[in-house]
This record gives structure tokens, sequence and C-alpha cells, in this order.
């Protein structure tokens, strides 16, 4: 549904982050804040790529995918073992 | 695991592959269902300090205290389910442990697998007996538990693989998969790429989809996928039926034999009140017409260990688990609850006969122990997953195959050898089957060149265990498949069976910048976005250059031609040529190389210019074009062939294929 919630994978261009934040996670915070006041970050990642995971709905999804800095907005994907 | 080393040649006893000190300085992290760190395969006797590099942690959990469960061998374990819990809810930690501790097996296998200590008098219930080992019994092992009894999500594994390539690993592990996904889509690539980067080893399961074609997972091109094969081991239990016919079928059952004499013999399909019942589901079974027989289920849908349980529930004495056309005559054996053996499909299908034609039929069980020496093998699994790759058909997938039928290694405490909730059993060991057991086979593999080549690249490391993977037998004949048992071709089994001792010495290498990878994203038309998100860069590909897949320095060749939709001959009448050019790197003594192609089909031509490479010094770099020409064929025709290198000692092999679309 519409206001169903799952976790998606925001990817970020790290260089891109505004100049009144000092740290990547403080960006991040502002970002998610910005489209949902109910958002929960799961995870930041640093190392692998920049960016966090959050549990959203798809419109906030959407509305995150289309700031700026954020590359891509991708849902998150259930892997098996082989 | 037992026989495995020796299979491949590393064996101690072999003399030709020891391991020197330098793999104690690699860690190889293995993101799977976490550890059960009490194993011996994780004894760090003779282990040096943690190397001073390493910055990882061992989290603890109720049932988890760094202090017992890490050591210099298991040097690292930590545990990431925010995202499994965010989407499954909390861990149910009645059933599994909220800390790296491993209740399913899967991950304790993997790892011993990987880099295991010697671990001597090692079986399972007396099967498979020997010394038990990892492939780089010297270096470290960190895990990190990214599967819970729901899966395994893409947010836990992003977090590991961030904290892995942090802690400082050299080689990653990981044997499971989503699927096919844009790179860009795909935790695994994006994680991968950036460990790659670090100089990591990536090593990731094919996955169990075979024997379908475009079945891949785990395909980018960073990435070393690997498919599965068996090894010269069997476990042979052997059949006979009332009209005194014998088959032989395979099985890990250890406990009471069947009585001496012939027991009554029923066809699941036959004492049921379901339409599937010929699957022994749960519950599908009438007691009363199953109590004290032997039934035959047939393979599909629900577990193979799970069918048996079935029938003992049921009050059957034992079980024939016949194949059916989707596994052929693959034979995977199981431990099974009750004096059980699974036959081909063939074999299932005489029972079959019988069993329809005789109004009283009998059959008896004998189970045969280990069986070593078995030929052919390896043979390609049926359940190894095949190319062409779907995401990018210009590169050949799977890269190679490695041990991964009936595989002996480390356990849980937490489970049967079944998995079962109703098996009671405990067992140091396992013998299980998938391209999960072929993957850390590399992965160790992989640790041990890391180990005797500090400064070789991921890239490669990868080219050094594909060019001298082998694809035919020692008399010549190809590898086979057992799905069809017909010659396997490249989109089975990539470059073919992993060779270590080979790989060791491969003369020449293909090697591969992170930049290269770069281009490579253009050529597949990523837009900077989405280059970005798989990269971390801000690139942007340049609007001047052409960029083609066929530029990437991969160590084998895909060629996917266009058919040819014009002209009154139709397929046939057009011809095309596509070039290829590879940079290789020796890393080996001074020589001259020579070229020699093979194309199995007439209508493609392969060429190469030069024909011949001089190599004066270590490190040189020379260049080649290869020339495919291919007359227009109808779509969905392939063909194979092969481009070697040598210089009389080494052989720096690459798989082609070529198909039409």
């Amino acid at each position: 549904g519409k206001t169903s919630k799952k976790t998606y994978i925001v990817h970020v261009s790290k260089s891109q982050m505004p100049a009144e934040f000092v740290e990547h996670s403080h960006w991040y915070d502002a970002s998610l804040q910005a489209v949902s006041d109910s958002a929960e970050m799961l995870y930041t990642y640093d190392t692998v790529t920049h960016g966090f995971s959050a549990r959203l709905t798809p419109a906030e999804a959407e509305a995150l995918a289309a700031r700026a800095g954020v590359l891509a907005v991708v849902p998150e994907t259930r892997y098996h073992l082989h | 695991t037992t026989r495995t080393p020796e299979f491949l040649g590393i064996s101690h006893e072999s003399g030709l592959f020891p391991e020197s000190e330098s793999v104690t300085d690699v860690v190889v992290g293995v993101l799977d269902t976490g550890v059960w760190p009490e194993r011996k395969s994780y004894d760090d006797t003779g282990f040096g300090p943690v190397p001073a590099t390493w910055k990882g942690a061992c989290e603890e959990g109720k049932d988890f205290k760094a202090a017992t469960a890490c050591n210099r061998k298991l040097i690292g374990a930590r545990f990431f389910c925010k995202g499994y819990e965010a989407s499954m809810g909390p861990v149910d930690e009645s059933r599994e442990s909220r800390s790296p501790r491993d209740g399913d097996g899967h991950g304790t296998h993997t790892s011993s697998t990987a880099a295991g200590n010697f671990v001597q008098d090692a079986s399972l219930l007396g099967y498979a007996s020997g010394t038990a080992r990892g492939m780089a019994t010297r270096a470290r092992i960190a895990v990190y538990k990214v599967c819970w009894t729901g899966g395994c999500f893409s947010s836990d594994i992003l977090a590991a693989l961030d904290k892995a390539v942090d802690d400082g690993v050299n080689v990653l592990s990981l044997s499971l998969g989503g699927g096919q996904s844009d790179y860009f889509r795909d935790g695994v690539a994006i994680g991968a790429f950036a460990a790659m980067e670090k100089g990591i080893l990536v090593s990731c399961s094919a996955g169990n989809a075979g024997p379908g074609t475009a079945s891949l997972s785990n395909v980018a091109p960073w990435i070393t996928t690997v498919g599965a094969g068996t090894i010269d081991r069997d476990f042979p239990a052997y059949i006979t039926l009332g009209n005194g016919m014998n088959y032989t079928g395979v099985s890990l059952y250890s406990g009471k034999p069947l009585p001496d004499e012939k027991l009554h013999f029923v066809y699941a399909g036959n004492v049921t009140n379901s339409t599937n019942g010929n699957l022994c589901m749960s519950g599908t079974l009438i007691p009363e017409k199953v109590a004290g027989k032997i039934v035959l289920c047939d393979r599909g849908i629900n577990a193979r260990v799970q069918k048996g349980a079935v029938v003992k529930e049921a009050g059957g004495a034992g079980m024939i688990l016949s194949n059916t056309a989707a596994n052929g005559e693959e034979l995977v054996a199981d431990a099974h609850l009750l004096p059980a053996t699974a036959v081909g499909e063939k074999t299932g299908n005489a029972i079959k006969s019988y069993l329809s034609s005789e109004q009283n039929p009998v059959a008896s069980i004998i189970f045969g122990g280990t069986k070593v020496g078995v030929e052919p093998s390896p043979v390609l699994a049926a359940f190894s997953s095949r190319g062409p790759n779907a995401i990018t058909p210009a590169i050949l997938k799977p890269d190679l195959i490695a041990p991964g039928v009936n595989i002996l290694a480390g356990w849980t405490g937490a489970a049967g050898p079944t998995g079962l909730a109703v098996d009671t059993r405990r067992t140091e060991f396992n013998i299980i089957s998938g391209t999960s057991m072929s993957c850390p086979h590399v992965s160790g593999l992989a640790a041990l060149l890391k180990g005797s080549h500090p400064d070789w690249s991921p890239a490669a490391i990868k080219s050094a265990l594909m060019t001298t993977a082998y694809s035919s037998y020692k008399g010549g004949k190809p590898l086979l498949d057992v799905s069809t048992g017909m010659a396997a071709t490249p989109f089975d089994v990539g470059s073919g069976h992993v060779d270590p001792v080979q790989a060791l010495d491969p003369g020449l290498v293909y090697d591969i910048t992170p930049d290269d990878y770069i281009g490579f994203l253009c050529a597949i038309g990523y837009t900077p976005l989405q280059i970005g998100a798989v990269s971390k860069r801000n690139a942007s590909c340049d609007s001047g250059k052409k960029y083609s897949v066929s530029d990437l320095n991969y160590p084998s060749f895909s060629v996917p031609f266009e058919t040819a939709t014009t002209g009154a001959g139709g397929a046939g009448s057009t011809t095309t040529i596509v070039k290829h050019v590879r940079t290789l790197t020796n890393v080996g003594t001074p020589g001259s190389y020579r070229a020699t192609v093979t194309a199995a089909a007439e209508y493609v031509k392969v060429t190469v210019e030069p024909a011949e490479l001089s190599f004066k010094q270590v490190g040189e770099t020379l260049s080649y074009t290869v020339s495919f020409t291919a007359v227009s064929q109808p779509s969905g025709t392939s063909s194979f062939g092969s481009l070697v290198w040598s210089d009389g000692k080494h052989v720096v092999a690459s798989p082609i294929a070529f198909t039409w679309t």
C-alpha cells in the first residue's frame, strides 16, 4: 500500500553535501526528516557505499530520490543461501 | 573438508602446495549464518598474533562471549540484523541467537571449508572419514552473520560488507544470492566493487537454479562467480527389487539397517489421498498403507530430508527418493532419519515400472559407506546455475567451478545434519551440497594465492584461477554435465574446474583496474547517477569516447552476435566481425607464448594478432587483438571455442562462447 513502509537503500554523492552540514550523518538525518516525520534510519554506510538505509513509504522514497545529492533509492532485496 | 584437498592437489602429502607463513596475514571474511566457534576447525594452535592491520571485533551476545569464541584463528565475528528485524520483526531468540552464533550450520560449513584448521578423525556418522581441513588452513577467519531464518537482507549485507572492508579482510566469501538485477540495485555487486577497489577478492556462489539456462546470480565482472561440480567420492546404497534387478543410489543414512529379507514396497502416489502424494509432503501418506514398507517418493517441492521424515512419521520402514527430469541423474546424498537412498531419474523410472507391473512388489536397501576414486570426476552438478549471463551477455559467467557436491565440513551444535526440528542428532561435521559449498573452496584458494603473491590484484588472482582451470579430463574428453550426460559448455562451467597448483604459477594474467570497470559501466550505458551508486565515484563517461564491453580485459570471451534480419538468404547470409583487445601481464619467467585457437563450429573463425608474444621481464604487459568472424545463424544458436597461450610450460586458457540473438 501507499502508506506501508519498507526498507530502502539510499545512495548519495558524498561530495554534494550542502555546506551547512559538517557531518554526513547530519545531512542524512536532515534529508530523511525532510521527506518523512516518522522514518527510521537503520544503517549509515561509509565504506562500500555512501548513504543509509531507512524504512520509507513509496512516496517518501520517491521524494528522497528527487533531492539533490541522492544518486539512487533502491528497495531492499532479500537474498537466500545457496 | 575431507577429500577435496587431495582432489585439488593441495594436500600436504602431495608436497606441491606448501602453505607459506605469509598466508597467516590473510583474512577471509565470510558473510553467512554465523559461526559455531567451539568447532575444532577454529582451533588457533600454532597461530601467532592477529595481524597488526586488523581492525575487526568479536561482538558479543547472550550465548557468544568474545573471550571464549574468538581467538587467533577466528579473529572476528559480527552480526547484522537491523534490516531483518525491520522487515520481519525481532529475532525470535527462542529459535535463533541474536549474536554471531550459527544456529543453522551453513555458515560454519562455509567458513570451515574456506579456511578451517586441520581436524583429525572427522566424519559424518562414519561417512567421509579423514582429516578435515579448509583450503587455506593458515589463513584467519572473520564471520559476518547476515542470514537469519527469514532470509538475508540487503541492508544488512551492505552493512556487513562496509564493516568487513573497514576491518581489513583480504578475501570475501558470499554463498548467497538474490536473483538477477542491475548492478546498481544489487547490494552484493555494490559492496564487492568497493572491496575490489581495496584489493579484496570477492568470491560468490553462482546459484543453484540449474540446469535452466540464464539462471546465474552474482554476475558482476568484479566478482568471481563459482559453479559446482562433484569430486571423486560417493556414498553408494544398493537396491534390490523382487524381480532380481539391482540398482545403485546414494545415501548418508547411518543407523539400524533394514532387515535382511526384502520388505513390501509401495509408490507414494498410490498410498495417499492427495493429488501430489507422490512427493511425500507432510501429512499426505496413509499410515495403514505405509507401515513397515519401503516407500518410493518423487523429488521436488519439499526438502529431500523432509520426505524421509514424512515416511518415517507415517510408519514407513524405508524410502527410495527418485529424481525427476528436473534433476536427471544427479545424486545428492542426505543423512536421512530412516533407511533411505536417492536414485536418478532413469533408475527411478525403472523402479516405478516394476512397482506398477508387480502385484506384490518388494525391495531391499543396503548401505555401502564411502567410496573414493569415482570416475569421471569432476562432473558438473545439475543444480549449478548456468549462463548465458542475463545482465551482461558479453561477460561470460560463471567464471569457474569447484567442488560443491557432498562436501563434509563443520556444522552447528544447534541442529542435526538434516536441519529438521525432529532431528535430535548432533554432529561436528555435515555433508551438504550447493554452490554455497564450491564458493568457499575458491575463497580459500584465493587466500592461498594472496599469501603467495601479496602484490597481485583481485583481478590477477581471479585470472590465475580461471586461465589455469581445466575443462577436460586427463584423457582429453570434455568435462561432463550430469544433467544431460553430455559435455559441459562454457555457459555451464566457465573456464572449467579450478586447479590451484597451476594457479600458483599461471605465467600470465589478465589484470583489470577499478578504472577499467568504470569504463565497463559506461559501456553498458549506465548514467552518472548509476555509476555513482555502484562505485561512489563522480564519474561521467566521455561522450567523445566509444566504450565497449569487449574492452574489459576479462580472462574469458563472450561474443554475442545479432542475427541478420535482412537479406533474402536469411541466416547464413551475413558475415560479422567482432574484435576484442586483451592485455597480458607476465607474472612468471621471461618467455615466448604462442596462441592456439579452436572453434567448434565451421561458421566461426577466430584469429589472433600477433600470434606470438615474447615477454622479457616480470610485470611486462603485451596486448593482442582477437577477431571473431561469424556467419549469421538463427536466433538462439550458440557455439564455443577456446584461445590458449602457451610457452610450453604454462597454459593460459580462455573459453569463448558465441551466441546469436
